[in-house]
């Protein structure tokens, strides 16, 4: 069993190694990818040393093994369908930068510190307001709420996006439930109860703005 | 010198003690801080001790005082005022989360997971279009981006949120460090270049989704 604050970690090992093996690096070491990342290379080596032996003592590990075998952990070497409901101002921002992020920006150059896996992709909104079902928005089409259990057995909804008012938070999350959705990223800030088969992150952006606040003192 | 893996755990702690202090309870354990927070116990009790000696071994911390610690460590024992640049999807999103999160929503429960601190404010906001500037936004005053550095002294703004597109965040980075201010949280996907007394977080909502993806075949 992996513990969560590993999971956590594995999509920066991810977008370190995808950066280096575009650079053609064949080996990297756990020093590199702790100098990328922000980790030490003792927690680097102990993290991947969960997923088997592949480092080479004093050498590294083989950019492409490694950049494979992370995609395999975090089920990205397939097709990850995710869902969005809530198209307010939150979702509309995530489909933008959604856009951004894969498309890059003209005149900016795409930051490997952002990349984004290919195989993860948003590739349907749910709403309620009438205003806003029916249109495409950012390349993403939007359906009213209602058929969000159908949608997800049609488009094969694995992961949902939840930016909707508190209040919508629950009876949203009981239909992910119902529809069969394994895993939410929950906005609203409410608590979430949901089987234990569901995983649910419960994002929050204020949390960085505090411990920013530690560094306005030191 | 503090590691910034445990700036971030702080607010965290500092959420948890506020759980349990405003529940009545005296003494705080390790444990149920692990607990709470999702972290171990002895990561719990090694971030602390890196603060100083007030945990009682066997017993726990005082709530109060452990309370009054972490808001003393996150500086947020006096007010901090944070400004905002780009009132688009994200910008409004963020000023409408901080409205919520402080005030509650009619008939949803403020959940402990999501307080923020009172003392940790959105005071400002800036934009360059005609028609944000001049207006106030869920109780928050919006100004012309040329207005940032006579603002930021005015209002002692410490902390700039940067809501705006990847061209335009390095120019508008600039202005924040010309300005004074020492601690900027990123969402624009460009990687900024700031002098080293300036902390740069940059935040990454598809991370968590990248992680969550991991949950879908385990
Ligand atoms: N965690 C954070 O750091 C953070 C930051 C910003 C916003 N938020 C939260 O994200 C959520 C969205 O914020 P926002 O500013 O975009 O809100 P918003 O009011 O602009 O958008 C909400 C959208 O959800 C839709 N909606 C309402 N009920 C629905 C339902 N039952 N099914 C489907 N769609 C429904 C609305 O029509 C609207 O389009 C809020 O809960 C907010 O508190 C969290
Ligand atoms: N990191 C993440 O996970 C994440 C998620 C969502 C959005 N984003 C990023 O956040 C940023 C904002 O996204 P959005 O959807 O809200 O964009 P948006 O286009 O809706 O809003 C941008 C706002 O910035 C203003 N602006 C432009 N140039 C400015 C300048 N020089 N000074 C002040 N204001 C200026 C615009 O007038 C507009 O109001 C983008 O860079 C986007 O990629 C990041």
């Amino acid at each position: 069993k992996i513990p969560d604050v590993v999971v956590r970690r594995l999509p920066l090992y991810l977008r370190a190694v995808e950066d280096f093996y575009r650079k053609d690096q064949a080996i990297v070491s756990s020093s590199q990818l702790g100098e990328w990342t922000g980790f030490t290379p003792a927690q680097v080596r102990k993290d991947l040393a969960l997923f088997g032996e592949f480092g080479k003592q004093g050498i590294g590990y083989d950019a492409r093994f490694l950049h494979n075998k992370l995609r395999e952990i975090l089920g990205l070497t397939r097709d990850v369908s995710v869902g969005l409901v809530g198209l307010g101002n939150l979702g509309r921002a995530l489909l933008h930068h959604n856009v951004r992020a894969r498309m890059g920006t003209p005149g900016v150059e795409g930051d490997p510190k952002h990349w984004v896996p290919e195989t993860l992709r948003i590739v349907a909104a749910f709403d309620v307001d009438p205003e806003k079902v029916g249109v495409t928005y950012a390349q993403v089409p939007v359906y009213h709420v209602d058929q969000l259990l159908g949608k997800s057995a049609e488009l094969g909804l694995e992961i949902m996006v939840l930016a909707v008012p508190p209040d919508s938070a629950e009876a949203v999350a009981y239909e992910c439930v119902k529809a069969g959705i394994k895993a939410i990223l929950n906005f609203a800030p409410v608590n979430l109860v949901v089987p234990d088969d569901v995983k649910v992150y419960s994002a929050d952006l204020t949390l960085e703005l505090q411990s920013l606040a530690f560094y306005t003192t030191h």
